[in-house]
């Protein structure tokens, strides 16, 4: 505001000092200071936000070198965004980026995206002038050989690239992961409360899952208006306990990672679960703030077998990167705009023919692909 | 985006004379690849 005041004196002087008729002289010149102005103070403003992010971000890296744990923490801004449109605002931004740039245009894009979001622009496998439009680049393949997969066979790969948020065994009873200290969600609702998840009969749940964990079953207790507006398969704790030998990995992708999704062993497919709910950011911010983040937004969850036993992979949209795209079942479309107000719709579920082997997938394989909006 | 993966993994009983339990070689912030092993256990 110091630079738009600074701005808006000069050009009165210039006003002034123009007099009669050169003062329409000066207020040309004016408004000519004006637009390089306002992009100047946006920019800034962008800077600002930026650094803030940045600081923010270091502190939390700090802080989790230190062995402190972020804690579960809902405030206003995390309410606010259950306000806004934000599937509309994720498809709008689909639209935005789908739109082609002139090849000149191209490197100059790609590269600035690659720089504020540290992706490696030599793994791409075409150059930059053939990605058309951002959405078109951000989905993006390697070039063979940049991501070798581990030859050893008693190992359990990747499927995404990112940064590892959670990993364990599910020992407790309802089978919860944690989101952060504080707030855990159970595996049944993120997966469907159809899924074959192994779980075995629990007689003592209620001493089992109570303790310093505010789990979900305490927060529905506490909150009637919570309960009354979140979707049916949020609210009860499943009165079972996970079979011994089930684990969880929980993989964040940032926005220059490579987001396609590939196999993690060799498995068979039987079951697609498409779950149409919001689509909240999945930053650090929301997971600290906002109460069953992976379970609220929208989601396709695979389901099969392998050689081990039970497999499921669960692919969780964002408000940048809404729509999952599976390369096993291409006429599947997610992040359509929504008919109805309430997100309590039940998944629409796929079964995988012919029934009893479904899809084969081998370790590496490509599943499928996170696009923008 | 996040991906999220559940699924069954090797453990050994208590009178097994090798273990042969899953585990896993990363640990909570690691950056990781696709394509880099998650977890590992013996045959």
């Amino acid at each position: 505001s110091t630079f738009f005041r600074k701005v808006q004196s000069s050009a009165a002087r210039a006003s002034i000092n123009g007099g009669g008729g050169g003062g329409r002289r000066g207020s040309s010149q004016g408004n000519s200071f004006f637009v390089p102005g306002a992009t100047v103070g946006t920019v800034l403003m962008l800077g600002a936000l930026h650094a803030r992010r940045l600081y923010d971000d270091k502190k939390i890296e700090e802080a989790r070198e230190k062995g402190i744990e972020l804690e579960f923490h809902p405030d206003v801004k995390a309410t606010f965004l259950s306000f806004l449109p934000l599937r509309t605002i994720s498809r709008f931004w689909g639209f935005l980026t789908s739109v082609e740039y002139p090849i000149w245009l191209r490197p100059h894009v790609y590269n600035a995206w690659a720089r504020a979001f540290h992706s490696n622009l030599e793994e791409a496998a075409l150059p930059l002038e053939e990605y058309a439009s951002l959405r078109h680049f951000f989905v993006r393949t390697l070039k063979e050989g940049c991501r070798p997969i581990d030859s050893d066979p008693c190992c359990l790969i990747s499927p995404v690239d990112g940064t590892v948020l959670r990993f364990g065994e599910l020992k407790e009873a309802g089978a919860m992961i944690e989101q952060v200290k504080g707030f855990s969600y159970s595996v049944s609702s993120l997966l469907g409360a159809k899924s074959f998840l192994p779980m075995t009969a629990c007689e003592n749940i209620q001493q089992e899952s109570g303790g310093e964990d505010k789990s979900m079953g305490d927060e529905t207790q506490k909150s009637w208006w919570r309960v009354s507006l979140a979707s049916p398969k949020v609210r009860a704790i499943s009165p079972e306990s996970p079979m011994k030998g089930l684990f969880y990995c929980v993989i964040y992708l940032k926005p220059g990672d490579y987001h396609r999704i590939h196999s993690p062993v060799d498995w068979n497919v039987l079951v697609r679960r498409h779950f149409s709910g919001r689509l909240y950011p999945l930053n650090e911010r929301a997971m600290r703030t906002i109460r069953n983040l992976y379970v609220e937004n929208e989601r396709v969850v695979l389901e099969g077998q392998w050689q081990e036993g039970y497999m499921a992979m669960a692919a969780i949209g964002a408000t940048n990167i809404g729509s999952i795209e599976l390369f096993v079942e291409p006429t599947l479309h997610t992040n359509r705009p929504r008919k109805k107000l309430l997100h309590s719709e039940p998944p629409e579920e796929r079964v995988y023919e012919p029934e009893g082997n479904g899809i084969m997938l081998k370790k590496g394989d490509e599943v499928g692909a996170f696009n923008m909006g | 985006s996040t991906v999220v993966l559940v699924f069954q993994a090797p453990v050994s009983s208590a009178n097994e004379r090798m273990p042969s339990d899953f585990k896993f070689c990363i640990e909570r912030g690691d950056r990781i690849r696709m394509g880099e092993a998650l977890g590992r256990w013996h045959d």
